[in-house]
């Protein structure tokens, strides 16, 4: 583990936090794309299959149970919860995320390193993570006043895309035969996607005004 | 047959 992959992990790790946060203690979801927190459930259910096959360390498996409860708490709360889901802006969240997921899961039947279950699965994964943020990019677009809470979890969700690209590069010349084209491709993709929101948020940032998107 | 790389990464 290197300083970077570590970066990355605690950064998606406090951007969870921080959603989880808002959602518990102020009990609002305002500005939150459920399509958004439904597909990472699935990113990490498809995922974290791995954790019933192989053991990689205590951080790995303790880390993906973390991933894994938190993002179903998340939905349950905005879906479920009696004051939480009222916070929830449904009306605005409109992106068809199902046609997401199909496109990613044919690509991942196509593309993928071994054909097997837990592969093509693991594969799918990668590719769905990827544009999985699309539906919450549009939901701030949409809500143009977007609050700093929201604003702040997209913003670490993006960081930790940025330090695993880091991480790799890294990797890549200090380990042999580290290569991971799929892995990589589909996490510049992803990265690439949280490019314009960064404009935005450090602009607002050294302005310190509110976050605002442009229409 | 190329081993596949170990999924250490989250």
């Amino acid at each position: 583990m290197n300083i970077f992959r570590l970066a990355g992990d605690m950064s998606h790790l406090f951007s969870i936090l921080l959603l989880l946060l808002k959602i518990h203690t102020i009990k609002s979801c305002a500005g939150v794309s459920l399509k958004t927190q439904e597909l990472y459930a699935l990113v990490f259910a498809t995922r974290y299959l791995d954790i019933f096959t192989g053991y990689i360390s205590l951080y790995n498996t303790l880390m993906k149970m973390f991933f894994l409860w938190s993002s179903f708490t998340i939905v349950w709360y905005m879906r479920y919860h009696n004051v939480v889901r009222r916070s929830y802006d449904k009306d605005q969240d409109t992106f068809r995320h199902y046609f997401l997921i199909l496109p990613c899961f044919i690509l991942a039947l196509l593309v993928h390193e071994k054909f097997t279950f837990l592969e093509v699965l693991w594969t799918f994964s990668l590719y769905l993570e990827a544009v999985a943020i699309l539906p919450q990019l549009v939901l701030l677009q949409r809500t143009r006043n977007v609050d700093n809470l929201t604003g702040h979890y997209v913003f670490f969700l993006g960081a930790y895309r940025s330090f695993y690209i880091l991480n790799w590069i890294y990797r890549y010349f200090t380990e042999q035969n580290y290569y991971k084209w799929i892995t990589w491709i589909s996490g510049l993709v992803q990265t690439a996607l949280y490019a314009d929101f960064f404009y935005y948020y450090v602009k607002s940032w050294r302005n310190s005004e509110r976050l605002q998107l442009p229409a | 047959a190329k081993e596949l790389c170990k999924k250490d990464e989250l």
